[in-house]
């Protein structure tokens, strides 16, 4: 499974 | 989590309480910019998509995701209801299409990836970058602005210059951290938009002096 980028911030 | 990312979400919060404090205890809205407000309600939503689906971050980063949203939209609940009267489209004349159409293009060309998610994300990410100029052209055509209302846009421009030594501070220490190129971007772009602002409230409205374009 290709990793989604996480947006951690705001 | 580093110092500068924590004043910079703290410098947002502080800027929503002094954008509803003067609305309440002014009962008014003079000089304060519907189209930039609108805007930001639309960069919130579409950037905090992801409180749907993406796995749960931390209970701080739901809550303020929370908070900004609910409290755009009651800003905007304010100014379209009690406070209207107040509000004077003659002078907040940005033409806005501009600036969503250019988000949105920018989006399209450079995702992180291509899925709806990601490209909402690019657009939320560009189209904040830009929403506070139709607050700031307002500014230009009054020729001056009430000290809360420079409080107000100083503490919203200063929650993403403080974002940029956070990234630093990440690339230098956070090992796991993955700097977003968009986001970096368009914060720099953005504190470069508020840098003529910038200038002008610290040397007139940090000296106690009234906000006027020379």
């Amino acid at each position: 499974v290709e990793e989604q980028p996480a947006h951690d911030e705001l | 989590m580093n110092i500068f990312r924590m004043l910079g979400d703290l410098s947002h919060l502080i800027s929503i309480f002094i954008l509803l404090h003067k609305m309440q205890t002014s009962k008014s809205c003079s000089g304060v910019s519907f189209k930039s407000q609108v805007l930001y309600l639309v960069v919130y939503v579409f950037r905090y998509l992801d409180l749907f689906t993406n796995p749960f971050m931390s209970y701080y980063n739901t809550l303020m995701k929370i908070v900004f949203i609910a409290s755009s939209a009651y800003t905007i609940y304010l100014m379209s209801t009690v406070f209207k009267p107040t509000h004077d489209p003659a002078i907040d004349t940005f033409k806005i299409e501009y600036l969503l159409g250019g988000s949105l293009v920018m989006a399209l060309l450079f995702p992180p990836k291509w899925t709806f998610m990601e490209i909402s994300w690019a657009f939320s990410i560009w189209l904040e970058s830009v929403a506070i100029l139709p607050q700031l052209f307002m500014v230009q055509r009054t020729g001056e602005a009430e000290t809360i209302t420079t409080h107000y846009i100083f503490a919203l421009g200063a929650y993403r210059a403080l974002y940029i030594p956070n990234w630093i501070w990440r690339y230098m220490f956070d090992k796991k951290a993955k700097l977003e190129t968009i986001a970096v971007v368009a914060g720099l772009a953005q504190t470069l938009l508020y840098s003529d602002f910038f200038y002008i409230y610290w040397t007139k409205v940090m000296k106690g002096k009234k906000f006027q374009l020379p």
